[in-house]
């Protein structure tokens, strides 16, 4: 019985994970290794396929800031996480190239709304008290995020735009610093993590692991968070062992990605902290300020 | 410390759509 119930659970996150989150493993995998005929993604490799990448696809607009400049926008994938655009006086490329960062903080922002509803969809989670729901999210929401951007890369770059783009890792490199810099070291965690070869029925409870973690700074009620967690993890281990009977140790395997996982979110942090001090008229996403804020 | 993340706060209690973010 106490088996079924973690399948039970498995099915349920599964089943949550497909409801919120557009682009899943399965379909970016297909996308990446040319399955899906023709449809295959435009390729942005320099400033002038960014340009015409903007006119290829026909996106949403998604307004934040008042003074953002009223152009298309390019929906960046699930990992749309660079967070920063930059103020006026620049050349037409420079232009393109702030489009974009404005861009992944629209996606970024759309982003955390799908993992606040896949974390309500946790059962007990919205039963924790609320200022713990707040401290889970905002200390979980970029660790999630980051490992939802593995499955849409491989080594040589990155799907973005719900997988209708596809972004060089060589043109990330070429934008000036420090933006050239922030990409890299979630394309050198992914290719490690891709060779896990989780599948998206995995994933769901990885990230529902990771939503649950009880050592996140001011949590007031630790112990119903830890409760969860376990459960969870059940789930997580039992899930593993029957779809990848032949991978050994890959539960512990997966739990040390956590600590790396850490790492580069605190990294990012400091990164667009940095940005925020060095670049004038640089403005985030409000709810991605509210994130970042005394986080790291 | 809900009120330091009122959007996040509003996230969690109802569905916002992305415009409204």
């Amino acid at each position: 019985p106490e088996a079924a119930d973690l399948r039970a659970l498995s099915r349920h996150l599964y089943e949550a994970y497909l409801k919120y989150f557009p682009l899943t493993k399965a379909k970016a995998r297909a996308i990446l290794s040319g399955k899906t005929g023709d449809n295959a993604p435009f390729v942005i490799h320099d400033m002038k396929s960014l340009m015409e990448g903007e006119q290829f696809i026909n996106c949403k607009q998604i307004p934040t800031q008042e003074h953002q400049p009223q152009t298309s926008a390019l929906s960046v994938g699930h990992g749309g996480l660079m967070g920063a655009h930059l103020g006026s006086e620049c050349n037409i490329l420079d232009a393109v190239e702030l489009r974009f960062f404005h861009s992944c903080q629209s996606r970024s922002a759309e982003a955390v709304r799908e993992v606040t509803e896949f974390a309500k969809s946790i059962p007990g989670f919205i039963n924790l008290d609320l200022n713990d729901q707040v401290t889970l999210l905002k200390y979980g929401v970029i660790e999630v995020l980051i490992i939802m951007m593995a499955p849409l890369m491989n080594k040589d770059g990155t799907l973005i735009a719900y997988g209708q783009i596809f972004m060089t890792r060589e043109f990330l490199k070429s934008l000036r610093k420090p933006f050239c810099q922030m990409m890299e070291p979630k394309f050198e965690f992914s290719v490690k993590f891709n060779t896990l070869e989780l599948d998206d029925s995995d994933m769901a409870l990885f990230l529902a692991v990771i939503i649950l973690s009880g050592d996140r700074p001011g949590l007031l009620n630790v112990k119903p968070i830890e409760q969860l967690q376990e459960t969870v993890l059940h789930a997580l281990e039992l899930q593993l062992k029957l779809n990848h009977p032949d991978s050994l140790q890959l539960f512990a395997k997966l739990l040390q990605k956590m600590t790396d996982l850490r790492q580069i979110v605190t990294d990012h942090v400091h990164l667009i902290q940095l940005l925020k001090k060095t670049e004038v008229d640089m403005c985030l996403h409000p709810l991605l300020q509210e994130i970042m804020k005394d986080l790291y | 410390l809900k009120e330091k993340h009122k959007i996040l706060h509003r996230l969690l209690q109802n569905s916002t759509s992305p415009v409204e973010l």
